[in-house]
């Protein structure tokens, strides 16, 4: 069809512009539409963000009247949005989509001769893994587009080291002409900006090629370990050494055996494992304890991974076979008993970091059941000792147990998506944990001059990651201070000072126009609401509360959609009754459907059935 | 590079240069008692010149072992790196670091200088002189060396024991400002003429004057043996 003429809607525009400065990115996703129809037609506006990115405004032009989103408490929209989903008037959704997206989608009803713009933003911190910032970006435009750009600007101040971009439809020269990509000194840019021709499948085709991933991979000099960043009172410290020896592991892994295991996933852990058992190092220790109903452990104590002991670990894990039910309680007390005798009995190197991480399918069904209780008993055995990482394989498992039980316990747990590449996630994650650097890392600052400040404390650095810490400056006008990093080595202790002159740091951003001006006060609320959120998940009652309405207040005044903020779209003359919503789904929103009622309800897959396009628009963007 | 032996004893300093080419490693210290070590790689200053009258050198590398820690650092202009056993670990002279382990703590304090101490009783500073980027040349002080042995040798550690020295028969020299005299040193008699030099550790760029008799050729006659009895092949 010409010009990407598609049933009387011609999309003509769209372009993701992006902003990043020191690691946080600031996304405007916008797309113009005009409906050549005699008649009025629905319009629809889809647009993919990483899970980790926060919305941060939504706007819909209508024949040139723009109507802005408001950032409303949760609880609050909630009424008005469930007054327009009991009459099926819903329209905009976000929902889960892959493993790293979300898929926002909103239509509107335009009248013949209407032009509509529709405009989301969203804020990240992109975080630094295996040496490397990632910006992901889905691209899967319904039509040929006149205007298809993507034009991403990257600023950092320590400069930039390396910077490279991908899309997965990029087959040809043709389509790899309209890609370029540069850097120098601090600035980077990517733009990619495809003809109608370019964007044709074939020469006569009206589908469009793009379709796939678009990744911006970056990472900046690193001269000196740490820098701190201040802008308008507010600081960040990033810190990531390089050069430091590796701490060795002492690693057990606990892994379900259980019947579900059976088939692909039994097979798909045995080759991960089998390729992890390769990249084991010579320095650390290991074990293998299996669970089904019963608990079985490959030695009885934790081994040198000298080759030898690696060989007879490799055949291990070609006879491990799946067999009956979960006891999860057990095997994660085993595996901690285990690593608590290690030390005590100075079996492990003193200089040694201890780690479990767990692999399983499903919910405990054999001896100590009840989740709680497990938690109970696994806090209480680690006693903050080591870290607990759980990984969940596949759908059919309760998530925030694990999930809660792996932060409580100084871990992280990841989900292990069941697919053909499952095998390369379990591998992918054991590499992020493989290499850690330094242990017991604390961050410290003056008490009298930091405030607010951001976690700072962690079990682990590893190579390739980062760790930052912003806070507010509790007086603009002090001249320095000092930040310490202290932690313990693989050989030693280290204790990275930092002398901060406020002054010069200041100056040294007054290029930060260049971008957008207060993106380190943002850049320290998201992290901040983020790190809120997380420690909400395992505190009680009160503590809660308080989590929770710090969080809230942050997010109000920030403009974050949140798990506890929904965005409203309003057009003024409308009435309630017409509106349209959006729904930020969490990682809870993947779990076992059947095990969690309440989810049901949820707007994003009660309503998107029933959804019934809307005369006027009234939008709602919404977070789990 | 220059060096300075300071004699508190005498509260006087005696000062030699030793000239050879680029590249070259000298022996500093050398303890087979504590296993401590110290040696030093030449470089040419930025103006290349043959003529070894005029061309300038100094320490671009320090190497300092501890064989019985099984631990060694190379200092160079550019980075700092530390081995226990056959683990690196690297540093960069843009760190304000400190490493500590049993019996050991290095510090780099940015762009100055970094001190090296071997628990009480041994501690080594080493400046970094910034020049100009690709030819910036490094310092080494010895502050303490009480805990070192009485075998100790090296181009500075042959002086970490009391040794005596006369000066006598101050007479005017080629350079009016700068008298010659006899001294008498290890039963050697020679002819020093009276300079300065300067010790940076605590200000890096300016430095501190140090008045010193000079000990012309490379030290000879001052230094056990002569200077060539000093290179080594590694600089660790």
């Amino acid at each position: 069809l010409p010009e990407g003429l598609v049933d009387g809607i011609e999309v003509y525009s769209t372009k993701i512009n992006s902003k990043v400065t020191s690691r946080f990115a600031h996304n405007v996703i916008t797309t113009r539409a005009v409906n050549h129809a005699e008649e009025a037609k629905e319009i629809f506006f889809d647009a993919e963000l990483p899970k980790t990115g926060f919305i941060t405004n939504f706007t819909l032009t209508i024949d040139g009247v723009t109507y802005p989103g408001n950032i409303k408490e949760k609880e609050v929209a909630k009424k008005q949005y469930e007054k327009a989903v009991s009459q099926g008037k819903t329209a905009g959704l976000v929902k889960a989509s892959g493993r790293k997206l979300e898929k926002f989608t909103v239509s509107v009803n335009v009248a013949a001769g209407s032009k509509v713009t529709f405009e989301l933003t969203y804020e990240e911190l992109l975080k630094r893994n295996k040496g490397k910032y990632e910006m992901y970006l889905k691209i899967q435009p319904k039509q040929l587009v006149k205007h298809f750009e993507i034009d991403v600007h990257i600023f950092e101040p320590q400069g930039i080291s390396t910077l490279d971009a991908e899309a997965s439809f990029i087959t040809n020269d043709l389509l790899g002409s309209a890609l370029t990509k540069s850097f120098s000194g601090q600035k980077g840019h990517v733009s990619f900006k495809p003809s109608l021709d370019q964007q044709r499948s074939c020469p006569t085709c009206t589908d469009s090629l793009l379709n796939g991933d678009f990744t911006v991979t970056y990472d900046v000099n690193r001269e000196s370990p740490g820098d701190v960043q201040i802008v308008n009172g507010y600081f960040v410290h990033f810190f990531a050494p390089q050069g430091l020896p590796v701490v060795p592991k002492n690693v057990v892994f606990v892994i379900d055996v259980s019947g579900s295991m059976s088939g692909r996933k039994i097979q798909q852990t045995r080759d991960a494992l089998l390729k992890i058992l390769e990249d084991v190092k010579k320095d650390d220790y290991l074990n293998f304890i299996l669970f089904s109903g019963y608990v079985t452990t490959w030695k009885d104590q934790l081994v040198q991974a000298t080759p030898e002991n690696l060989q007879e670990a490799k055949t291990f894990v070609k006879s491990i076979r799946d067999q009956g039910s979960t006891n999860i309680n057990d095997a994660l007390l085993r595996a901690i008993h285990m690593l608590n005798k290690a030390q005590e009995e100075h079996r492990v190197p003193e200089r040694s970091t201890s780690i479990i991480i767990m692999l399983t399918d499903g919910d405990a069904n054999t001896g100590e059941s009840r989740p709680e209780k497990i938690r109970e008993n696994v806090r209480n055995a680690i006693e903050g000792k080591f870290s607990l990482y759980n990984l969940g394989f596949g759908r059919n498992l309760d998530y925030s147990f694990l999930e809660s039980m792996a932060l409580e316990n100084q871990g992280l747990a990841r989900r292990i998506y069941e697919d053909s590449d499952a095998d390369l996630q379990l591998q992918g994650f054991y590499e992020e944990v493989a290499n850690p650097l330094l242990t017991s890392v604390k961050v410290e600052y003056p008490d009298n001059a930091i405030q607010d400040l951001t976690q700072n404390s962690y079990q682990h650095f590893y190579d390739g990651s980062e760790i930052v810490v912003a806070g507010r400056l509790v007086d603009e006008d002090m001249n320095n201070f000092k930040a310490d990093v202290k932690g313990h080595g693989a050989l030693s202790d280290l204790v990275y000072t930092k002398e901060v002159d406020v002054k010069e740091a200041e100056k040294a951003l007054k290029e930060q126009d260049y971008i957008f001006g207060n993106f380190i006060e943002r850049l320290w609320a998201y992290l901040t609401i983020e790190q809120l959120l997380e420690k909400r998940k395992n505190a009680q009652s009160e503590e809660k509360e308080n989590l929770t309405a710090q969080a809230l207040d942050l997010s109000l005044k920030y403009h974050f959609v949140t798990p506890l903020t929904s965005m409203v779209v309003t057009k003024p003359e409308d009435n309630e009754n017409q509106m349209a919503f959006a729904d930020k789904p969490g990682e809870d929103a993947e779990g076992k459907p059947s095990q969690h009622p309440a989810r049901s309800a949820t707007p994003s897959t009660a309503y998107q059935v029933r959804y019934q396009p809307p005369q006027n628009p009234y939008y709602y963007v919404d977070g789990d | 590079p220059h060096f300075i032996i300071q004699v508190p004893e005498k509260d006087d300093a005696i000062c030699f240069n030793i000239d050879e080419d680029p590249g070259t490693v000298l022996s500093l210290i050398q303890d087979p008692v504590t296993g401590l070590s110290v040696n030093g790689q030449i470089i040419g200053d930025k103006r290349d010149s043959s003529n070894s009258n005029t061309r300038k050198t100094y320490f671009g590398k320090l190497g300092i072992t501890n064989a019985q820690m099984d631990f060694r650092i190379e200092v160079t202009t550019e980075k700092i790196t530390l081995w226990n056993g056959v683990v690196p670990t690297t540093l960069s002279w843009l760190d304000t670091v400190t490493v500590t382990q049993d019996g050991l703590s290095v510090t780099i304090n940015r762009k100055k200088n970094m001190v090296i101490s071997f628990g009480r009783g041994v501690t080594f500073v080493v400046v970094l002189h910034r020049v100009w980027k690709k030819h910036d040349f490094l310092g080494f002080y010895v502050v303490d060396s009480h805990r070192m042995s009485a075998q100790t040798h090296g181009l500075l550690g042959q002086f970490f024991h009391p040794f005596d020295f006369e000066v006598s028969d101050v007479h005017p020299g080629s350079d009016p400002t700068k008298p010659d005299a006899i001294m008498v040193v290890k039963n050697h008699q020679l002819t020093v003429t009276r300079g300065s030099q300067k010790d940076y550790r605590k200000d890096t760029s300016v430095g501190m004057k140090v008045n010193c008799w000079f000990v012309h050729n490379n030290g000879e006659g001052l230094i056990d043996g002569v200077h060539t009895d000093y290179i080594v092949s590694n600089l660790l």
